[in-house]
């Protein structure tokens, strides 16, 4: 990574945005406002700042779109080539964003630029870093398509940002609307990090599932439920507070005895943790992990200890992955209601717990004996929450 | 051998693109040996950053790499 130098950062901690006046046509208003919010949450979330957008007035991030020359010394190109600039922090035009308008911008589509993605790159410029040459950061020039909904800001940009304003101490990211509204009174709104809902009043369905070294970890949207020795009751806290990098929701999750790695899967990917460390080169792509490239994404993973293997979830039906030879066992992937018989047609979530198999579908889920494939019990999920 | 495709235009947009992002700055007289020489140097600068073989002339690879869409922010750090 690099900084601009010269103390070129905000010395302080609450930043204020525009909102934007002259929206671009290729997406609707609020389309645009939620690409710029999230592009500004991938910074608030590993730094103590926090974004608050004007409805009026000169904010420190001024944000616009303008196609070539457009006031300052720096005219834009037609299509293609420059997409946006942004400007070191400092009073009048630092810390504004400027996005070409002669570009196609989207929402998530790799048909065109992904504002959220320009955004964000632009956005770091806005608070002090300039370019790196790491190919993989988000602060590398050149523009390169990647999955908004499951983007996580590479460790380079987290260690340049953190350089010039610290590390996030709570986890959670705020951003802010404070402005005058038609009757001129002032309104604020303030979006915090997802509440975490009270489990024990309703249903709870869990998106994965995973061991960690003997304790448990629930996950459900942005957040996961802790279960250790230390409490009788399980902690909630957001995924991103034990896996600064792993993406904001998972499918899937399991851990490897033999290494004592987690790994976890969303969409097309996965990474692979050590403690909370990622390891290099991940997140990588499921055909790497032996999926066919048809797997758009996995339901359920569930590391069986008694046979060494590691049974993969996807709709109707699930791979063995044989963590010796690393590699999938032949004659899979085989029908779950067939050769599983008892956990029904498809999994949401999977673990193991002394020596049971628990497969969880929508609230609900199946103790199983699997050397002899039976279903023991049926239970409540929110039972593992201490409901 | 092979031939480069290299134009005059694409002389043209390599020195305003190393001018935007490397500083290259105006040479009074182009065409002096200084001239070329602080091109050249600038391209070999560019060629560095990303990981190009590093030429100090303008070659195919590298004119494919500036025609990539981009942040116009400097990348020499001139941009404070």
């Amino acid at each position: 990574y690099s900084t601009f130098g010269d103390g070129l950062k905000w010395s302080k901690n609450t930043v204020t945005y525009s909102r934007i006046v002259d929206y671009t046509p290729d997406l609707s208003q609020a389309e645009v406002d939620d690409s710029i919010r999230r592009a500004l949450e991938v910074w608030a979330k590993v730094t103590p700042l926090t974004f608050t957008k004007l409805t009026s007035g000169t904010a420190d991030i001024m944000i616009s779109f303008a196609r070539l020359s457009h006031g300052d010394n720096y005219p834009f190109d037609g299509p293609d080539g420059t997409l946006a600039h942004a400007f070191a922090p400092s009073p009048d035009i630092g810390g504004d964003a400027h996005f070409d308008d002669d570009e196609t911008f989207t929402f998530r589509s790799s048909t065109g630029y992904v504002l959220f993605l320009v955004a964000a790159h632009e956005f770091g410029h806005s608070l002090g870093l300039s370019h790196s040459e790491d190919r993989s950061a988000l602060m590398y020039p050149l523009y390169s398509y990647k999955d908004p909904d499951t983007f996580v800001l590479p460790q380079d940009d987290v260690r340049g940002i953190q350089s010039l304003y610290g590390s996030n101490p709570s986890g959670d990211t705020t951003t802010t609307t404070t402005g005058s509204s038609p009757s001129g009174d002032t309104t604020t709104t303030t979006t915090q990090a997802p509440t975490i809902p009270d489990v024990c009043s309703s249903p709870v369905e869990f998106d994965a599932v995973t061991t960690l070294k003997g304790e448990m970890f629930f996950f459900k949207d942005s957040y996961l439920w802790h279960s250790s020795s230390q409490s009788s009751t399980p902690q909630k806290s957001l995924i991103s507070s034990f896996w600064p990098n792993a993406p904001t929701s998972v499918d899937a999750a399991y851990e490897n005895p033999g290494t004592g790695n987690v790994l976890l899967f969303k969409g097309n990917q996965y990474w692979q943790f050590r403690g909370k460390t990622v390891l290099p080169d991940y997140p990588k792509r499921l055909s790497d992990f032996g999926f066919p490239s048809s797997v758009p994404k996995v339901d359920a993973a569930v590391h069986v200890s008694s046979i060494s293997r590691t049974l993969l979830f996807v709709n109707n039906k699930y791979w063995s992955y044989n963590e010796g030879w690393r590699r999938m066992d032949r004659g899979y992937p085989k029908f779950i209601h067939r050769h599983l018989p008892g956990i029904g047609h498809r999994v949401d979530a999977a673990f193991e717990n002394r020596g049971q198999l628990y497969f969880s579908s929508g609230s609900r889920q199946t103790e199983y004996h699997y050397q002899r494939r039976r279903a023991l019990h049926t239970l409540m999920n929110y039972l593992w929450l201490g409901c | 051998v092979p031939v480069s495709k290299v134009t005059v235009q694409d002389e043209g947009f390599a020195k305003g693109y190393l001018k935007r992002f490397f500083n290259l700055t105006e040479e009074k007289d182009p065409l002096s040996r200084k001239g070329a020489d602080r091109m050249s140097k600038k391209l070999s600068e560019m060629q560095k950053f990303f990981g190009l073989r590093i030429t100090g002339t303008l070659d195919d690879n590298t004119l494919e790499m500036m025609k990539k869409p981009r942040c116009g922010v400097a990348d020499e750090n001139i941009a404070r």
